[in-house]
C-alpha cells in the first residue's frame, strides 16, 4: 500500500485567531510543502477556521517552531503517519 | 491487496471492478451495468443501474469517489448497491423505492487516482492526466465541471491540489459523468455526491453567496436527512449551502448539476471531523454506510412524492 512513505510525517490542526495569523498559515504554505486536508487549500483559509493539514517528516520541526515564532496555537492529529495508514486497514473491531 | 472483495473493508480498484460485474450478474431484474467512457488512463468507467426494470422511472444519480483519497466514499457506493439488492422484497420503504425509482450508481469517478493512491500515494486527491505543460500531473474533478469554472477559488497552477484543468470537462472523467446525466436528465431529480471528511451535507450555491430559489426546500431536507443520519449513531452533520457553509469553490460538480436543472442536487461529507481525516478505520465503513443510507433513502422518499 503507497510507495511513497509517511513515516514521522504529521498533520496539524490549527485555528487563526486573526487576520495576521491567517496570513501567516498562507505564506506557511509557499515556505513549505504542506497537504491541506481542510480546507481544500490555503486559499480558502479564513479567521477562526479549524485548518488540518499534512507536513512530510522532514519539515515537521521548521513548521512547528514557525507556528511557535508566530504564537500559533496547534494540536497535532497524527504523530506518524506511516503507522496510521498501516492502522488503517487493520479492522480491530 | 490480497483476499476477496469486503463491504467493510476497503477495496482496490481490481476488486471493485470485478465486483461491478458480479453484482450485475447476480441481480439481473435489478441491477444492469452501464460502461460510460473512459479514464484518462484509458480504464473502463462503469456505472451501475438499480431498480426495478420499468419505462420512465424517475432516478438519482450518485457518484463516489471525486477524490482519490477519499477512501470512504467508493465504500459507500458499494454498500448501497449491497443495502438495495439485499433488501429489496423485504425491506418496505426500499422496495417502494425501488420499484418506483432507478439508481444511477458510479462508485469510482477518479479510478486511476484512486489506484495511484493504493499504490504510490496514499493521500494522492486529483486524477491522473498530465495534459498541462507542467510536470505536475493531475486535475481536481470537482473543479473540472462547467460552472463558474476557473473563477473564485479555483487554481490554473497544474501542480495545485485544486488545479481546475485546461477547460471546462477537459477530462474524461468528467465528460464521462456530464455526458450521461445530460443523456438521461429528464428522468434524473436529484444528484448526490459523496465525499469525505467533515461530516456535512452542503447544497448549492458553491461559486456564490446567493441563495437558490428553492434554498428553503433544499434546506428542510438537509435538516431531514441529517436528523436521519443522527438517529442511528448520533452523528451530528452540519448542513446548509456550500459557500456559506464551508467556503466559496467554483467548477463543482453540484452547482454543475443544480444549473443543468436538477434541482435537488447534495454534496456528502461522510465521517470524520478530523480524528481520522482520510485514514477512516475499516471498522467504522459499517456505521457510516449505514447512516448515509438512512439520509439517501430519505432524499428518494421526498423525491418520489414531490416531484412530477
Amino acid at each position: 500500500i503507497s510507495a511513497r512513505r509517511f513515516d514521522s510525517a504529521k498533520v496539524f490542526r490549527v485555528k487563526p485567531q486573526n487576520e495576521n495569523q491567517v496570513s501567516f498559515l498562507k505564506n506557511l504554505a509557499n515556505i513549505a510543502q504542506i497537504d491541506f486536508w481542510y480546507p481544500d487549500s490555503a486559499l480558502h483559509i479564513v479567521n477562526q477556521m479549524e485548518v488540518d493539514f499534512h507536513v512530510s517528516g522532514d519539515q515537521t520541526k521548521n513548521v512547528e517552531s514557525l507556528m511557535e515564532q508566530n504564537g500559533m496555537h496547534y494540536e497535532i492529529l497524527f504523530q506518524n503517519l506511516q503507522e496510521d495508514i498501516e492502522n488503517q486497514l487493520v479492522d480491530k473491531s | 491487496s490480497t483476499g476477496k472483495h469486503s463491504y467493510t473493508k476497503y477495496n482496490d480498484w481490481r476488486k471493485i471492478s470485478a465486483w461491478t460485474a458480479r453484482i450485475e450478474k447476480r441481480n439481473p431484474a435489478l441491477v444492469s451495468r452501464i460502461h460510460i467512457g473512459n479514464t484518462f488512463e484509458n480504464r473502463p468507467m462503469y456505472l451501475l443501474k438499480v431498480g426495478k426494470q420499468s419505462d420512465a422511472k424517475k432516478a438519482i444519480f450518485i457518484d463516489c469517489g471525486i477524490h482519490a483519497r477519499e477512501w470512504i466514499s467508493p465504500a459507500f457506493c458499494q454498500w448501497f448497491l449491497k443495502k438495495a439488492t439485499r433488501t429489496y422484497g423485504k425491506d418496505t420503504n426500499m422496495t417502494y423505492i425501488l420499484d418506483n425509482m432507478n439508481f444511477y450508481i458510479l462508485p469510482l469517478v477518479n479510478i486511476d487516482g484512486y489506484i495511484w493512491s493504493w499504490t504510490q500515494d496514499r493521500f494522492w486527491r486529483k486524477s491522473r492526466s498530465n495534459t498541462s505543460d507542467s510536470a505536475c500531473a493531475g486535475v481536481d474533478l470537482n473543479r473540472n465541471f462547467d460552472v463558474a469554472w476557473g473563477t473564485v477559488d479555483a487554481s490554473k497552477n497544474p501542480c495545485q491540489e485544486i488545479y481546475c484543468g485546461t477547460s471546462p470537462e477537459s477530462e474524461p472523467e468528467t465528460k464521462a459523468v456530464t455526458t450521461f446525466i445530460r443523456n438521461h436528465l429528464s428522468s434524473i431529480k436529484a444528484y448526490l455526491t459523496i465525499h469525505s471528511y467533515s461530516q456535512m451535507l452542503l447544497f448549492p450555491y458553491g461559486y456564490t453567496y446567493e441563495k437558490t430559489p428553492n434554498h428553503d426546500e433544499l434546506n428542510e431536507l438537509a435538516k431531514g436527512a441529517a436528523q436521519a443520519i443522527a438517529s442511528l449513531y448520533g452523528k451530528h452533520y452540519n448542513y446548509g449551502p456550500s459557500a456559506a457553509t464551508i467556503y466559496p469553490s467554483s467548477g463543482c460538480s453540484d452547482d454543475w448539476a443544480y444549473k443543468l436543472g436538477i434541482k435537488y442536487s447534495f454534496t456528502f461529507e461522510l465521517r470524520d471531523k478530523g480524528r481520522y481525516g482520510f485514514l477512516l478505520p475499516e471498522s467504522q465503513i459499517k456505521p457510516t454506510c449505514e447512516e448515509i443510507t438512512l439520509a439517501v433513502k430519505f432524499i428518494a422518499s421526498y423525491i418520489l412524492s414531490h416531484t412530477s
